[in-house]
């Protein structure tokens, strides 16, 4: 308990373009439990990163656990971490393992 | 797995 699951990765994504660029799907109680990348946009603050990929499940954003959150409230947690100026970047725990 | 199956599929939304 406690432990990081043993691919995941901390991507810190700059906020280096007015949008993040992702699109996600899943969350608590629908067939994808934890939000999975579905597509990255070009241009985008995720895109100009690098290290996002499709097919990555995001665990935490900015520490913050996204296990039994559905999928709005999952969505709005990301989306209030790109929008909140505290930060120039949000740090994602993401693993390829699902 | 029966469970897992009766799961609905996540709506998608573009950040």
């Amino acid at each position: 308990p406690g432990l990081l699951e043993p691919t995941s990765a901390l991507v810190r994504v700059a906020k280096s373009a007015t949008t993040l660029g992702i699109a996600i799907e899943g969350g608590a109680n629908t067939r994808q439990p934890l939000p999975r990348i579905v597509t990255i946009q070009r241009g985008g603050s995720a895109h100009n990163c690098g290290q996002l990929k499709v097919g990555q499940v995001i665990l935490e954003v900015n520490g913050v656990s996204l296990r039994g959150r559905e999928h709005r409230e999952a969505a709005r947690i990301i989306a209030e971490a790109f929008k909140t100026k505290e930060r120039d970047h949000v740090d994602f725990l993401v693993t390829e393992f699902n | 797995r029966e469970k897992r199956l009766t799961l609905p599929p996540s709506e998608i939304t573009l950040l």
